[in-house]
């Protein structure tokens, strides 16, 4: 049962990227556009994938103002 | 600036690694750059340890999550040399900081500087060419589905969660693009690469721009 569950959550979860790569793809208009598809991350939730991969925080530094005369 | 310009074409960038099941993308980030600036110098090629920035960088989370710009204020202000990948190698889950003596090889960071260039990916271009590959921080929500091609919508700026490495650039077809070496392996997107369009702040990829001085 553990199992059974296991892969029908997958299985949801694939599914709904599948939902997701038609709408995203929607906006490809020509050849150079990114396409997106079935990739490694395809069974996961969306949640799951922002917790495992998306850990990065940004400090903003200053604007870059160019470079000073003496660099 | 030339129109096209790759740090890959000068044999200063290493292989795209594959980060795995650890939040660690801002270290692979961080030593990707510092791995370039150390060849850029005229210095062979050579793979740096990222379990060591993940284990070691004490301001970072390791495996759940850092910022570029403290794991290089780290190593510039306790002055810790990053050893080779060979001598502290990976292991994809946070584990206890292995010292190194200060005789031991490595690579030293003296500086870094930390920008933002959003509506200057012009100038920013200018620095890549002149710095080395940058570390940048991007909303990479949508890289979830990303098989390939040049991402021109569906990423907004201000909302960074994903450090990667700027290569080079590309303005010689009808949309110029960003080259951009992910850490998700070279399964994922153009062998392991994503190209995003130049102009607008595209993922804001010019909201945090980290560059290394050795």
């Amino acid at each position: 049962k553990l199992h059974s569950d296991y892969y029908h959550r997958r299985r949801s979860y694939f599914e709904n990227s599948i939902k997701r790569h038609a709408y995203l793809n929607s906006f490809s208009t020509d050849k150079d556009s990114a396409k997106y598809g079935i990739n490694q991350f395809s069974d996961l939730s969306i949640n799951e994938f922002r917790e495992l991969y998306l850990t990065a925080t940004a400090e903003t530094g200053p604007p870059y103002s160019g470079l000073k005369t003496e660099e | 600036l030339p129109a096209k310009f790759d740090w890959r074409d000068k044999a200063a960038v290493g292989s795209v690694q594959n980060q795995q099941a650890c939040g660690g993308c801002w270290a692979f980030s961080v030593v990707g750059a510092i791995e370039s600036v150390y060849a850029k110098a005229g210095q062979p090629l050579k793979q740096l340890s990222v379990q060591q920035v993940i284990d070691c960088s004490y301001k970072n989370q390791g495996c759940n999550g850092g910022s570029i710009t403290r794991a290089l204020s780290w190593l510039k202000q306790t002055r810790v040399k990053l050893v080779k990948q060979s001598e502290y190698p990976y292991k994809a889950k946070t584990g206890i900081c292995h010292l190194f003596s200060q005789s031991h090889d490595g690579v030293l960071v003296k500086d870094f500087a930390a920008h933002d260039f959003s509506g200057r990916e012009e100038a920013m271009m200018g620095r890549l060419v002149e710095w080395g590959p940058l570390a940048v921080t991007v909303d990479a929500v949508s890289w979830q589905d990303y098989l390939g091609g040049i991402m021109q919508h569906h990423c907004s700026c201000h909302h960074a969660n994903h450090a990667v490495l700027v290569t080079g650039y590309d303005t010689t077809g009808d949309v110029p693009y960003w080259i951009v070496q992910n850490s998700w392996g070279t399964s994922w997107g153009n062998e392991g690469y994503v190209y995003i369009k130049i102009g607008g702040n595209v993922c804001g990829i010019a909201d945090s721009v980290t560059a290394v001085f050795l």
